[in-house]
């Protein structure tokens, strides 16, 4: 464990806790697009369930348990509780037109072609794409809430936060997992346009708007 | 082998 990796889960940590905090004070899930905590949940579920046969350490598991069971109370939140404040129809992103290639990439692109393996890798390709229906509505409604954007900012500074990680545990271990790596640049990437104005307008007290 | 690359990953 570096630095790097352990602010970047925390990051993570915390994206989790904006979002419910945002959900919980404005009483809706508002501006947070469905399919991305969907997609969230397959991503946790199918590459944190190796906790059921594997033990790494007390946080890994800690984490995992974490992460597969807030992002599955999310969705409750979203489907069952606060259901009448989402709105399906700017949720549009076709999420079957991401899972599709990932799916054929995870059969390319796997450290052995084992059902685990080839799982672990779809699960990493997903969580690299599982952001675009979230984008897709930002760019849609041209301007979110701003507690919205801080979950966006902590989100993406947990995977971009990865990327030291991967180089310092290159230097230091002679390790480099490059599945994990070009996904975690990619989705690292997703988040570029998003970060620039969120560091030109939220950092500086304004509004978050996309220009028009 | 690959098969037990840095899965201590989250």
């Amino acid at each position: 464990m570096n630095l790097f990796r352990l602010f970047g889960d925390l990051s993570h940590l915390a994206s989790i806790f904006i979002l419910l905090h945002k959900i919980r004070t404005t009483r809706s899930c508002r501006g947070i697009s469905f399919k991305t905590q969907a997609l969230y949940v397959a991503v946790f579920v199918s590459r944190y369930l190796d906790i059921l046969w594997e033990w790494v350490s007390l946080y890994n598991f800690v984490m995992k348990v974490f992460f597969i069971a807030s992002s599955c109370f999310i969705l409750y939140l979203m489907k069952m509780k606060y259901r009448p404040t989402h709105d399906p129809s700017i949720d549009t992103f076709r999420v079957e037109f991401l899972v599709g290639p990932c799916a054929l990439l995870a059969l390319i692109f796997n450290y052995k072609f084992t059902f685990t393996e080839v799982l672990w890798s779809l699960s990493i390709f997903l969580e690299s794409l599982a952001i675009l229906p979230q984008l897709f509505m930002l760019q849609r409604t041209g301007e979110a809430e701003t507690i919205t954007t801080h979950y966006l900012a902590a989100l993406g500074a947990y995977r971009a936060l990865y990327i030291p990680n991967w180089i310092y545990r290159y230097f230091s271990e002679g390790v480099v997992d490059p599945i994990a790596v070009t996904a975690g640049l990619v989705q690292t990437a997703l988040y570029a346009d998003f970060f620039y104005v969120y560091f030109t307008t939220v950092i500086q007290g304004q509004k978050f708007e996309l220009p028009a | 082998g690959h098969t037990d690359h840095v899965k201590d990953e989250l």
